[in-house]
């Protein structure tokens, strides 16, 4: 089973 | 004052189709460059990044850099009442609450003008660092939105394989499993036809088709779609919007639990 990421964890806020 | 004339309005009408269902609001960034808009869903699992230059309006103007907090789904609705051949016209004063949208017919002979109400918006701007990709994809917009709908009826994600040869889309789910393969086109010689695939490395990954299907929304927009791919990042789906620029979405993969 595969769990959805999100995307905080790949691009950091400005 | 800002003012962006666009002769070919229905790019407009086109883009606000494209993200309407993702995003119920954001804000569109006027400098004197052009327009930009990034985004990202209530649930921070795709972005939307919108890039409209200056030079690919027929008319622009921005003497002062502007925020505008637009609700979509209004914009959305006062773009509908614009032909599709209308001349489209957004204006702004630098202080305003209001933004005015003129639509003139081709032969001059009906304008339409209305006005908005712009909305207070608190939005982070997210960092998207430039990234070399192990793969990209070209291929057109039309497929892609129909091998997105197709493997839906399998199952709620799609594992996307691009090797050299070609990509594959797949699917699986309680009835059963489905492949879609694409290769390589041996000539171009119909550019917009073309399945183009520009590979460093091979990659598979897997991802909600949920979210592509809001993405291939904007296959009006254009012929072509490019997706780029690398292990454990965000896939990137480009539709670029005429001489004006460019919509891309950006959506995180889904990875073993």
């Amino acid at each position: 089973k595969s769990k959805q990421t999100s995307l905080m964890s790949f691009f950091k806020k400005k | 004052m800002f003012e962006a004339r666009l002769v070919q309005g229905s790019l407009w009408k086109k883009l606000l189709e494209s993200i309407k269902d993702l995003l119920n609001e954001a804000i569109f960034d006027c400098s004197s460059t052009g327009i930009t808009l990034q985004a990202m869903d209530s649930s921070h699992v795709s972005l939307v990044s919108i890039s409209m230059n200056s030079d690919g309006f027929d008319t622009y103007r921005c003497d002062r850099n502007l925020s505008m907090g637009i609700h979509l789904p209004s914009l959305s609705k006062i773009m509908k009442c614009a032909g599709n051949d209308d001349i489209i016209t957004m204006k702004a004063t630098d202080d305003a609450d209001t933004v005015s949208l003129v639509f003139e017919s081709q032969n001059n002979e009906k304008v339409s003008d209305y006005e908005m109400k712009l909305i207070d918006l608190d939005t982070e701007h997210l960092g998207i660092p430039e990234t070399e990709y192990s793969c990209v994809v070209k291929m057109p917009s039309s497929e892609f939105q129909r091998i997105c709908r197709d493997l839906s009826q399998l199952g709620d994600s799609v594992v996307i394989a691009c090797t050299k040869e070609g990509v594959k889309f797949s699917a699986s789910g309680e009835l059963g499993t489905g492949n879609i393969k694409l290769c390589q086109s041996a000539s171009t010689d119909k550019e917009e036809e073309a399945v183009v695939v520009d590979m460093n490395e091979a990659v598979c990954l897997t991802f909600a088709l949920r979210y592509l299907n809001f993405f291939a929304k904007a296959t009006p927009l254009s012929a072509q779609v490019q997706l780029s791919m690398s292990k454990d990042v965000p896939l990137v789906v480009e539709y670029k919007i005429s001489e004006l620029g460019f919509l891309r979405f950006y959506l995180a993969p889904k990875i073993e639990d």
